[in-house]
């Protein structure tokens, strides 16, 4: 499929990468396989300067008013939020689980962060997730190489900053090929306090 | 090459812009 380049307009202030918002949402009782994964997951629209971010951004429905197993995605032109994307193959990503009521202030701020080149780890930044679940909300960043700690420990401390998290919070990092063998997303994660 | 970096404060004052509208 073709599709029209995005491009800042006159005027607008451009983004270090276009950014494409996704969302996907999934029937519990469906298993979680990759062909059905990939079926439930849209893409909707490519963003390649600030406003026209705000523009999208604000005529989206707001996670935490989102209902069932839900999640917002925001990654790289070019990136899809599937662990077995070229991109994504060898890396990882930390998660933070958030109590109900939370989701929405947490994902503007990891987004401006990521939008705004906050995490300084050159390319590293695939990009983040909201997933909405019933018990809890879980905010995720990926990013390209699970196994280089500089950069991983670079984006935990980033995120402690910009997401303002108390010092007791656990980050939990899980590696994609891990999440393939187990196929889960958030269980057998390794914890850091 | 240069980064384009932005603030948190800068993003959000953008958002009022009539071009973000």
């Amino acid at each position: 499929i073709r599709r029209k380049m995005v491009t800042p307009a006159a005027g607008e202030h451009p983004l270090q990468y276009n950014y494409t918002f996704w969302y996907s949402r999934r029937t519990p009782s469906r298993p979680a396989n990759t062909q059905s994964y990939e079926q439930n997951i849209r893409q909707m629209g490519t963003v390649a300067s600030v406003e026209q971010f705000w523009k999208f951004y604000s005529h989206l429905v707001r996670p935490g008013d989102l209902t069932g197993h839900s999640d917002f995605h925001l990654f790289k032109e070019g990136i899809k939020p599937m662990w077995e994307d070229e991109a994504n193959k060898n890396g990882g990503k930390w998660i933070i689980r958030l109590r109900k009521g939370l989701a929405s202030r947490f994902w503007e701020n990891i987004i401006l962060a990521m939008l705004g080149e906050q995490f300084m780890v050159g390319e590293e930044i695939c990009g983040v997730v909201v997933s909405i679940r019933f018990q809890e909300d879980i905010l995720s960043i990926w990013n390209k190489t699970a196994n280089d700690q500089v950069t991983t420990s670079r984006i935990r401390d980033t995120l402690r900053r910009v997401l303002n998290l108390p010092p007791n919070t656990i980050m939990e990092y899980k590696t994609h090929n891990d999440s393939l063998k187990d196929n889960s997303s958030f269980r057998n994660t390794k914890i850091t306090l | 090459g240069t980064r384009i970096i932005y603030d948190r404060k800068f993003l959000l004052d953008c958002r009022s812009s009539p071009l973000a509208r």
